[in-house]
Formats: structure tokens, sequence, C-alpha cells
């Protein structure tokens, strides 16, 4: 199963999603593997992956697929990945570089994440196009849901052209604090407007997530009885059972 | 002055501070122009502009600099502007069409501030070429804090290529909130680290900033009395002084 964690809006959480997600599927007896298909590399430098040397951008230019062994396996990024959108654009099949790396890994993992960039260009289409599933991570402000149908007409434009199969995972409320009223109200609103794909389990605005990769440490390591620790346990339940019946 | 408001973190603030920091120049009795760099179109929208004729896309392709009188005046963007990317990729002096396009603009207006998309890729890099300084809003958090040297590289790359006179205006905090020690380590860190950019005025943790877009208003409008307006103020006065000196 190839999930992308994916949302253009900046700052929402994907990356602290990823590694969370990630971490806690593996602690859950599932084999993961964890891809930076970020320039900034925050995945990477969150969880002390060396990138000095082969990264997703030599991947995706036709190198092998680097698979650093880590708290779960990564596949590193680096800021050279800022410029791989001019450098695949008269590229044939462009959009599929990164299916064409994923697909003989496939089978070696339970979980594949891609944690992706705040941007809708050649990245992120190439992630949409290799994956099954996205998970959404949506703040609960009102500039991250507005930006939601735009993530909604990319997918479904990929699904036409590209990947058939894909479709959204869930969405999944981040940094929330349910004291301020315009969280509570959002929460409502995407509710309403998804009700099918929006997870119980909420992320709550939490320090400890954002300290934890100080240290290069996931959330479990840093400060396992945070409500960071326990919101990300909970919707790795939630994810495992929603699989475990389709 | 054409000022870049830039950092490639994601949800740092970047949306927030050029419409509050334009609206309080012309406050200020400046002339301000704002340019939505972003295929997200987040400022186009908080300030309820139309952006179903002609956009930034659509100059950057050959047409005028499309110009719409608002609060401020601002030029448009929308989705569109998310092929620009690799339809500049093999255009002679792809870094320098947003710097043409401003150029005959330049003597209308005491500042021409561009909100940038969090990323390092052509339209970063166009908005860098055509602009006299630039200015970080900067998260006081650890991922926002460490991808501040690879900003810092990209500036001195297009500083030496393209467009010597370019510096850095300034670094401000957002988003600050001084119960949290993470924010008050990540200060001292940026004090310590670039004691000459960084700016007295910091911008605190505020709601009445999140929930101001939903109206479409700015915060001088939304809640003139909220610590965001009383903040940007103080930042936009700040700027005044700093630029009358030089
Ligand atoms: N639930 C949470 N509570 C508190 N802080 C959080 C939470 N989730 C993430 N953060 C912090 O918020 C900031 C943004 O999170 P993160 O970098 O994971 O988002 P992102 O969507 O990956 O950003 P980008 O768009 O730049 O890739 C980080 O400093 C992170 O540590
Ligand atoms: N000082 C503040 N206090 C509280 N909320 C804020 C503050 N500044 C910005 N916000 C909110 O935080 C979110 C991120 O801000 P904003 O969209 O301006 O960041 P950005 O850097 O432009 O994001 P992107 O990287 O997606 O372009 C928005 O929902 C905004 O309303
Ligand atoms: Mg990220
Ligand atoms: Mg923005």
């Amino acid at each position: 199963m190839i999930i992308s964690i994916s949302n253009h809006k900046g700052g929402v959480g994907k990356t602290t999603s990823a590694i969370n997600i990630g971490v806690g599927l593996k602690n859950e007896g599932k084999k993961v593997l964890l891809i930076d298909l970020d320039p900034q590399a925050n995945l990477t430098q969150s969880l002390g992956v060396q990138n000095a040397g082969k990264t997703i951008y030599h991947a995706m230019k036709g190198d092998q697929l680097p698979v650093v062994p880590a708290t779960v396996d990564v596949v590193p990024s680096s800021i050279d990945l800022a410029a791989i959108e001019s450098e695949l654009a008269s590229k044939i099949a462009r959009e599929s570089v990164l299916k064409k790396l994923l697909t003989p890994h496939k089978d070696k993992y339970d979980y594949i994440l891609i944690d992706c960039p705040p941007s809708l260009g050649i990245l992120t289409i190439n992630a949409f196009t290799a994956s099954d599933e996205i998970f959404i991570p949506l703040q609960a402000e009102y500039l991250a849901l507005s930006g939601l149908s735009k993530m909604m007409e990319i997918m479904e434009l990929i699904r036409s052209e590209l990947n058939p199969g894909l479709k959204i995972g869930g969405i999944f409320l981040t940094q929330f604090d349910s004291r301020r009223v315009l969280n509570r109200n959002i929460l409502e609103g995407v509710k309403d407007q998804f009700p099918q794909e929006v997870f119980k389990s909420i992320i709550r605005e939490n320090v400890s997530l954002a300290e934890a990769p100080i240290s290069q440490r996931h959330i479990y390591d840093y400060s396992a009885r945070s409500k960071g620790a326990e919101d990300y346990m909970a919707l790795v339940t939630e994810i495992i059972k929603k699989h475990r019946k389709t």
C-alpha cells in the first residue's frame, strides 16, 4: 500500500504525520518505508538520516532507490530536489518516474508513505501517480480548508489521466485546539463537506511534537505519554482497522 | 522598493504578513502594490480579489501586469500558476520574467511586496531576481529555523549571478508564544545567528489573524485593538524607520 501524505497548504503537519504514522505502524508490526519527497528534507533531518550520499533526487534522475535503514527505512531527500521540476519538464512520462522506482519495492513493505512538499508541481503529481491512497493532514484554519477543493481537483485529474485506482484514504485534523472557536467551526465544516473521509482521530496541538525533531526522535521515543503520542497512536489504530475492512 | 516576503518553510505567516504589512504601510501614507506569486492564491482570496480574469500567470506568459485596485492594489494569482515552472523551463532568461514586468511599475509605488510560495523553485527565484530586499517571516520552531541557512544560500546565489543589489531586509518572528520554552529558545538562537537582521518587533500568536481572512478583511479592519494589529503596526513603523535611515 503506497500512501501520499499531502496538502499543498504549507505547515499543516505533513512531515510530522509521515514520521509519527510511519513509526506507529512499525510499532504495530508493519513493514514501513518513508519517502522524503520534499526538497526541504525535513523528514530526513527529523530522523537524523544522512543525505550527503544518494537521495531521491539521484533516483529520479536514473539511479537505484537509495533506502537507508533507520527507525524505519527512509529514502532521504536534499535541496537538489528543488531542481527536478525543470529538469524533468521535457522527459517522456515525467509523471510516472516515482511510480517506476517504487513498484519493485511494493512487495517488501506493508506501507510506503510519501511526505509531499507544499505545492502541486511535478513532485506531488509523481506522488499521486504512484499512490493507492492520499492522506490529507488539515489544519483547522480557514486558509487550509479552502485549499482542499483544489487538492481534490488535482486528484481527480490524476485519477482520470494516470492512476484510476487512486482514492482519498482520509482527512485528519492537525494542531487542533478545542478552546479555539475557529478550530471547532472548521471541524464541523469538514465533517459536513467530507463525511466519509474524515478520520475520527484528531491530532491536538502539542508542543512535544514540535520539540521531538530537535533531538531527531519520533514522538513515541521523545515523550511516549504526551497527547501527541496518544493521538497519533489512535490514528494509526484507526488506519489499520480501516484497511483490514477493505 | 521591491520586497520579497519569502520562506520556503510552509505555514510560517508569509501571506498574513504580506497583507498586514502592505495595508499597514498604506495606512502610513505609502503607495503599495501586493503581488500574489503563490498558486494557492491565498493573498488574492484573503483580500476578496477576483481572479477569474487575468492573473500574474498570464503576465508571466506575456500579457500586461493585471493590477486590481482593492484595499491596496493587488496583482492576483490562481492555480494556473502551478504550471509555470515547467512552462518556463526552456525560456531564455526565465529568472528575470517578473523583474521585466515590475520595472515599469517601480516608480508608481513606494513599496511592491511579493508574497512567495513555500518553495525554492522558479517563482521564488523570479521574486529574488526582481527584489531589492527579502523579508523572512520565521516561525520560532526548530524545522523553520534550520531551513534558514538554505534560504541564505539561494539568496547568495541569486545575488552573485542575477541581482547584485539584493540584500536581507530583515527577519521577524511570527506566531510567537512566549509561554512556550521552544519559542523563547529559538528567539535566542536567531538573535545569536543573525544579530543585524532580526527585527525587534515580534508577531505574537493571535487567533484574530487567522480569523480575518474569513471575511476578507485585514487585521486593522477586523480587529484593530488585537495583538495582531498592534504587532504588525509596530513592525511597519520599524520598517519605515529602517528605510528612512538608509
Ligand atoms: N500537532 C502539533 N502540535 C504542535 N506543533 C506541531 C504539530 N504538528 C506539527 N507541529 C509543528 O508545526 C510545524 C509544521 O509542521 P510540519 O513541518 O510537520 O508541517 P508540513 O506540512 O510538513 O510543513 P511544510 O508545508 O513546510 O512541509 C513544525 O514546526 C512542527 O514541529
Ligand atoms: N501570528 C499569527 N497568529 C495566529 N495565526 C496565524 C498568525 N499568522 C498566521 N496565522 C495563521 O497560520 C496559518 C499560516 O499562515 P499563512 O498562510 O499566512 O502562512 P504562509 O507562510 O503564507 O503559508 P504557505 O506556506 O502555505 O504559503 C494561517 O491559517 C494563518 O491564518
Ligand atoms: Mg513538511
Ligand atoms: Mg502563503
